[in-house]
């Protein structure tokens, strides 16, 4: 699941 | 971090080092899209803001810095430096078109309604599609040069990569962003086409030209 915290990709 | 995940990172770095030196050497921006580079501009930037609020690693702060200066860099070569090779009349395509309807779909589908999500989920939506006016004026000209060619084949590939990071992500930690991967396939897809010409022509030698 997809974290609203921040995205860690490019 | 996986190897698919850095292939496609190096991938779009090598898209965009095949670009610059490619506008570079030739003292020429011939063939290429302007419109493209100004999406791809506003995407890292729309993207990126997130630089000042979450740090996730040396790595990604480093890409994001490279991404971005690069963007601009390119839209400096090709609006200024070198704006009397811009080839304007083949580059047509109205990137309204593309901005306002991805705009519209981030303020409706996203994650979470705050503004650097929306403005995060714009940049996602955007980059599907921002090729498009670059592969307009390929079909428009009916041709391209071979190092544009290999520009589009690296940047195309980097998505596909990242899809094949989203599948081995899903298998190893559960992790999925539905957002990024509808975006991500429809970015594939519009490739697709151009990798069909790419390995039946470009690979063999031949010029990448339309069939009139």
């Amino acid at each position: 699941v997809a974290t609203h915290q921040g995205h860690d990709e490019l | 971090m996986n190897i698919f995940r850095l292939t496609g990172d190096l991938a779009h770095l090598i898209a965009i080092i095949i670009l610059l030196h490619k506008i570079w050497k030739s003292r020429s921006c011939a063939g290429i899209s302007g419109k493209s580079q100004v999406l791809f501009a506003l995407v890292y930037t729309t993207r990126y803001l997130d630089l000042v609020t979450s740090y996730v690693s040396i790595y990604n702060t480093f890409m994001k810095f490279v991404f971005l200066a690069t963007s601009y860099a390119t839209i400096y070569l090709i609006y200024v430096k070198f704006k009397a090779t811009y080839d304007h009349n083949h580059d047509t395509f109205r990137i309204e078109f593309l901005i306002l309807p991805s705009l519209a779909l981030a303020l409706l589908i996203n994650h979470y309604f705050n503004f650097l999500e929306v403005l995060w989920t714009f940049s996602i939506y955007l980059e599907s599609v921002a090729i498009l006016p670059q592969l307009f004026m390929v079909s428009k000209t009916g041709e391209a040069e071979s190092i544009t060619s290999h520009y589009l084949f690296a940047l195309g590939s980097y998505r596909a990569l990242y899809i094949l990071n989203w599948i081995y992500r899903y298998a190893t930690e559960g992790h999925y962003d539905l957002i990024a991967i509808v975006a991500g396939v429809v970015q594939t897809v519009l490739y697709c086409d151009f990798f069909y010409l790419y390995i039946t022509k470009v690979l063999k030698g031949k010029k990448l030209q339309l069939p009139a």
